[in-house]
């Protein structure tokens, strides 16, 4: 049991300050045990500097920092028994474009790379415009949902003329 | 395994039979607030056997099934099918001598859940198993629901090492 | 105490009322004491039912009403007792644009009528082209904060072209 | 009362002198992640006299002087200060004597907080009691800091009857 969290601890680990690197342009991070002699029934804490900044737990940092923090986690533990499918519902909320643009582009090369098929939920302009294709979910009946196929060219200029 | 496309009937805003291919790369989903859009990664989650209620925003399972609105009545049962491609023949033992396999879930209002694998009844330990096996299911890192990424920030170290327990 | 609470409750109820139909454009809402006969000792439940959907606790709503709803709520405590000034932080997150613009008609209005100074933190396009002048918070040096004037025309502009 | 401007410097990110004139209307504030906006919600708060490091993320109240980069050593001591407009001649009898009120709290690293009004010294309740004078302050509902959207959603509803109280 110990040996293989500590293994799992090692491989997510490794994962975990390769993203953060690739999602922050920069900076480092790392995951620690609260208790490194009882593995078992530790806590899990996370120190994150983003680039240029000191390293501090991941409380201080600011909101689209944790964020994009928590998703660099997410997609650790993903990564290290990657699935065919993969559903993100809104984790682009918080982030600014610029990470929203890093963002996009590591779930297009982890798409390349394990053949994942993702289905991304968003609000963000920069997110439609960098998927494959577009659904949207409309209720036209109040109260019953529907799905539509949507021009992603279109879409992008909707919400561009809003 | 692949997967190919999400069915789902009765199952929440989802009343009317509704089909969502699933194709390479990336997909966006989008939509004003209360569309639906969550209500689909919901139904990926209850039809890989998603057992809490809590788990997709309900107080009783019960809570999926379309509930009605001011014109239409409620229904009795929802149901929310996968269907995989299994091509490369990589499924478990006891699913894998199709290259099709459809897994779908029923719920009846009041009486609990039916799994079918292919049309043939099995257990929800068999739909786990299967899912597992493909390195996804109700609970995995596969599928991010709406405050997952908070949760995770605002969890106790405690509950943090549990996301490295799925990994190992 | 007991009496003014239930006072209290009577004044911020209504006003939670009137904003939630404001914000959703409709639909209805209202606060209940989970314990009738011991308000100083009971929970405060939230019901909520956006236009044309049925009455739900406010568990049940999606992510964008869950928020419109819980703002309704801090602005029908603010209106009880208003103050000249009023900070919000990235309130407006997860909704779309149609909420956006009704958020932004309300702080207008709250702005004319009571007179309070408004400071929005925002990523929402929708928000920056509605306020009266924009600060922009930069990091030219790393880890040093910077406050600048921003154009608003050219602030829109330059989102837009992204 | 009228809030006319937020100074501040040695605070957090903040570390050279800033100022925020306060106008009519509505006033935006973005730019990227990071880069600061919050940290302009904690000094208001600070400055209204919080007293919980947790409040504004830190774990002790030191934690809100500006801590260096690997350019810039540390500072000792953060400022902050609000300049009213107290032309309505409203504030409490303490401090109504002029039309122009500055409010400013100083904190040295390992030292502690110091309140001024006007440049005399005075203890952090005067500063709370003319602060909620004008129906706000460092928890008021007029201070609505990045989670406390999606604190209320949360919230046990033991913990929402508190947000009546403060309207009581
Ligand atoms: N059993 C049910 N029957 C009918 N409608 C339901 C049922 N359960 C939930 N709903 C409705 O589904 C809607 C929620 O949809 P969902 O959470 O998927 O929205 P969303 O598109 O994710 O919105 P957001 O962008 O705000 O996150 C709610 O309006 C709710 O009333
Ligand atoms: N005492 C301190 N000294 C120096 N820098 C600090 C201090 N405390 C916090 N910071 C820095 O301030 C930054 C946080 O800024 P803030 O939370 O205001 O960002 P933000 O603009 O609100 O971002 P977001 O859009 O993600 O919410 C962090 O990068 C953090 O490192
Ligand atoms: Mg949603
Ligand atoms: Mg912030």
């Amino acid at each position: 049991g110990r040996q293989r969290l500590l293994a799992a601890y090692g491989i997510v680990n490794e994962n975990f300050q390769k993203l953060f690197f690739q999602l922050f342009g920069g900076g480092k991070a790392y995951l620690k045990f609260t208790d490194e002699s009882d593995p078992l029934e530790a806590g899990l804490d996370i120190f994150a500097s983003p680039p240029g900044k000191k390293l501090q737990n991941l409380s201080l940092l600011s909101g689209g920092e944790q964020a994009l923090t928590a998703l660099s986690l997410l997609f650790a533990v993903f990564l290290s028994n990657p699935a065919p499918i993969c559903v993100l519902d809104e984790v682009d909320a918080p982030l600014d474009d610029t990470n929203v643009d890093r963002f996009c582009s590591l779930v297009e090369e982890m798409s390349k790379t394990l053949s994942t098929k993702f289905l991304i939920i968003t609000h963000h302009r920069m997110t439609m415009a960098r998927v494959n294709r577009l659904f949207g979910v409309t209720m036209p009946e109040q109260g019953v949902s529907q799905l539509v196929s949507v021009d992603l060219e279109k879409a992008v200029q909707l919400k561009e003329n809003e | 395994i692949k997967f190919n496309k999400l069915k789902l009937k009765g199952f929440k805003s989802f009343v009317e039979p509704t089909e969502v291919v699933i194709e390479q790369g990336l997909t966006g989903i989008v939509g004003p607030n209360g569309c639906g859009k969550s209500n689909l990664v919901e139904a990926f989650r209850f039809v890989m056997g998603e057992l809490s209620p809590k788990q997709m925003r309900g107080s009783e399972l019960d809570d999926v099934i379309f509930n009605g609105t001011s014109d239409r009545p409620a229904w009795d049962i929802a149901e929310v099918t996968i269907d995989l491609d299994n091509k490369d023949r990589k499924a478990p033992g006891l699913f894998n001598q199709s290259d099709e396999i459809e897994v779908t879930r029923r719920i009846w209002r009041g009486e609990g859940s039916e799994y079918r694998v292919n049309g043939k009844e099995v257990r929800l330990k068999d739909v786990q198993l299967l899912f597992a096996d493909a390195a996804t299911g109700a609970r995995s890192t596969s599928m991010v629901s709406q405050g997952r990424v908070g949760a995770i920030i605002a969890a106790k170290p405690e509950q943090r090492r549990t996301l490295l327990e799925e990994a190992a």
